[in-house]
């Protein structure tokens, strides 16, 4: 995350190859469910022996005996509709629930956070001059695609929704996809959007795109409960 | 600090049944782990194998191998089967003094004599449990240079070389070695090569059975992180890795090399050969052959086939998707995730409106080309919808439907085990745009989530 701050985002993971390294982020949607992008796997039927989800730590690297860290295996990957860019990942077991994990609620289906809602950021990644060695969190306030569409002529998708484009660089980059969009609802932290690709990061001027999670709901709960 | 173990292969979750015996050796209680096992085995010359019991902690001493008659392996819960090397290794270390394996005919073809015939050729050997003359097999009790022999059955030929490989020799690498299989079990230096289950001397992150494709097998040489060629923890406490001495088999060209691809990848894109050449966020990629503004040591010439030329997106070394080390030093990797993944979908052969709740149409399988289960049957997948309990969704045979009104069309249970439902090969006909959902929000009704503390300055201090 670029121009954001250490913060605190507990459903927030990190997802970790066979060699222990963060790769991606992923929300934590249910006990045994993280919802993340498609593009950090490599396929949705290739086995996933080795990797793992990381929880409960604001560090990148955190000592293996650090409080509060629970590091469980992905027992298997469900691919999304064709055109959300979205993978859930099962995990071996449940997460156990504490101040430092936590699940994000999921938004109703088809909803469409308002204009001006805050929201934020957070990830392990590129931190550009801060440390990304903590988990860091930026905040950032949704525009209508109508207007999102202003600057990206067009290219905006139904799925798809965006952010206040902030004139200092402030936005995710490199190692924070597959992380949360949160944004703050009737006192409540919603998972709306999830950071996928972009050709560009944290670009001043220059409104972010996400992934509307709302679209997918139905598919998420369809996923967890067969 | 070689580890006992080093003398064994491991065949895990195996037993070895031998059919004319009950029962082998009596279990033996062992309080430590399998080295205990393998340090009682390897000092007795009857005792060729052993099971180990992870629950029980204890072992069994075998005195035959999967190669000995009337014996087969079977699956087994609860135990490993480790066979002495020597015993089941098909070539052979240096001059094959110890090689105990079942080669019986010379490199002519002849068969061998049994050992303790003394026809056609008299001669002045002695089969004893030390010297390892067993039936007719190949042996070299004397040490010879050429290897494994024996005295043959035609009265012609006294005796004669039996040819077997050395383990050097029996196989070869390609490109980087990242297939090879062999059984090279120490590096170029001669020093003995660590196993990869185990963690001393040298502690490390490839677990074997954490990397089940990397065939981590034993001690032998591997390649799991895309070196330049084979290399193994060796049993010197004072090195931790090293490369082995492997032949290379001849041209760079790997005969079953995945399909390249130039404008998506496929998998983790080992195969990719575009020429994108900036990271996801567009910042642009270092030249491989350059050491600046990131030192490296994926260097062109020695990576003939990963094709690291220029700038590019490449995946040399099995990660996770096509990467280049970045112009930007502050940043030194970062993937490529702006090429497109090659689509893993299979064509579409009919559409449906909507949302495809009225779609009556013959297609039956998934957009991956997985058949779909009938809804009428119960195994792989247990349904929910029935063509009882959903009569108007007309679930026929093993049709597309949506009786569940799913906003992204069609979908069946699915024939593979591992997927319990899929959206099928099927899309939206183009007279039917979706309908907006960019509507005023509703009212938001939220269950017990979404909460969480944001003192973060506090709560870093408690942490560190």
């Amino acid at each position: 995350i670029v121009g954001g701050h250490p913060g605190n985002s507990p459903w927030t993971v990190s997802l970790r190859n066979r060699q222990g390294q963060h790769f991606c982020s992923g929300s934590l949607v249910k006990e045994q469910w993280v919802l993340t992008a498609r593009q950090c796997f490599p396929s949705c039927h290739a086995p996933l022996t080795g990797y793992e989800v990381w929880l409960g730590t604001m560090f990148q690297n955190p000592q293996p005996e650090e409080p509060g860290l629970q590091q469980i295996p992905v027992a298997k990957i469900v691919c999304g509709p064709s055109d959300s860019q979205l993978v859930l990942l099962k995990l071996e077991r449940p997460v156990t629930l504490n101040l430092r994990v936590a699940l994000i609620c999921l938004p109703p289906e088809r909803y469409v956070v308002p204009p001006a809602t805050m929201c934020e950021i957070t990830g392990w990644g590129e931190a550009r001059g801060l440390s990304h060695r903590v988990l860091n969190v930026a905040s950032l306030n949704v525009i209508s695609n109508q207007e999102c569409n202003i600057k990206h002529r067009g290219r905006v998708r139904e799925n798809e929704m965006c952010t206040r484009a902030l004139m200092v660089p402030v936005g995710a980059c490199e190692g924070d996809y597959g992380g949360p969009l949160a944004c703050f609802t009737h006192d409540c932290w919603v998972l709306e959007g999830i950071i996928i690709p972009n050709r560009v990061c944290a670009r001043p001027g220059w409104p972010a795109i996400f992934l509307r999670v709302s679209v997918f709901v139905d598919w998420i709960h369809k996923v967890i409960q067969l | 600090q070689r580890s006992p173990l080093n003398d064994f292969q491991v065949l895990r979750g195996t037993e070895l049944q031998h059919l004319l015996h009950e029962v082998a050796g009596s279990w033996q209680k062992v309080v430590g782990d399998a080295e205990e096992c393998a340090k009682h085995c390897g000092a007795r010359l009857d005792c060729r194998a052993f099971h180990y019991n992870m629950s029980s902690l204890s072992c069994q001493l075998l005195p035959w191998t999967q190669h000995s008659p009337h014996t087969r392996l079977r699956r087994s819960a609860s135990c490993d089967l480790f066979q002495k090397k020597d015993y089941v290794r098909t070539c052979i270390m240096d001059n094959g003094v110890r090689y105990r394996g079942i080669v019986a005919k010379t490199v002519d073809g002849l068969l061998c004599q049994s050992w303790n015939h003394k026809f056609p050729n008299d001669h002045k050997y002695k089969p004893t449990l030390r010297n390892g003359l067993e039936e007719n097999f190949c042996r070299n009790p004397d040490g010879d240079l050429g290897g494994p022999w024996c005295y043959t059955t035609d009265p012609t030929v006294r005796f004669q070389s039996c040819g077997i490989k050395s383990c050097r020799e029996a196989a070869c690498i390609w490109c980087n070695g990242e297939d090879y299989r062999g059984s090279v079990d120490h590096t170029e230096s001669g020093r003995e090569c660590q196993r990869w289950d185990l963690q001393h001397p040298h502690v490390h992150p490839f677990e074997p059975d954490k990397f089940l494709d990397k065939d981590l097998d034993d001690n032998y040489c591997r390649n799991p992180d895309g070196s330049e060629r084979p290399w193994c923890y060796t049993t010197d406490p004072k090195l931790e890795r090293e490369f082995c001495n492997l032949p290379r088999c001849g041209s760079e060209v790997q005969p079953h090399q995945e399909a390249t691809t130039f404008h998506c990848f496929r998998g983790k894109g080992e195969g990719y050969r575009g020429t994108a050449n900036t990271t996801t966020a567009g910042v642009p990629c270092q030249r491989w052959e350059a050491q600046s503004p990131h030192q490296h040591r994926f260097l062109p010439e020695k990576y003939a086939c990963k094709d690291l030329r220029e700038n590019f997106c490449r995946n040399p070394d099995g990660s996770e998707a096509p990467w280049c080390f970045t112009t930007r030093p502050g940043m030194r990797v970062a993937f490529c995730y702006q090429i497109p993944r090659c689509t893993e979908e299979v064509g579409t052969e009919d559409c449906y409106n909507g949302s495809g709740e009225q779609y009556r149409g013959s297609v039956n399988k998934t957009r991956k080309g997985v058949p779909c289960q009938h809804w009428s049957a119960e195994t792989p997948h247990k349904p929910q919808f029935t063509p009882t309990s959903a009569p108007y969704a007309q679930l026929k045979e093993n049709f597309c439907r949506n009786p569940d009104g799913d906003s992204h069309g069609p979908w069946c249970y699915t024939t593979d085990p591992g997927t319990s439902f899929d959206y099928c090969a099927l899309r939206r006909c183009n007279d039917d745009p979706p309908v907006s959902i960019l509507d005023p929000p509703d009212q938001v009704e939220f269950e017990k989530c979404g909460k969480k503390l944001d003192r973060p300055h506090q709560w870093l201090s408690k942490l560190r």
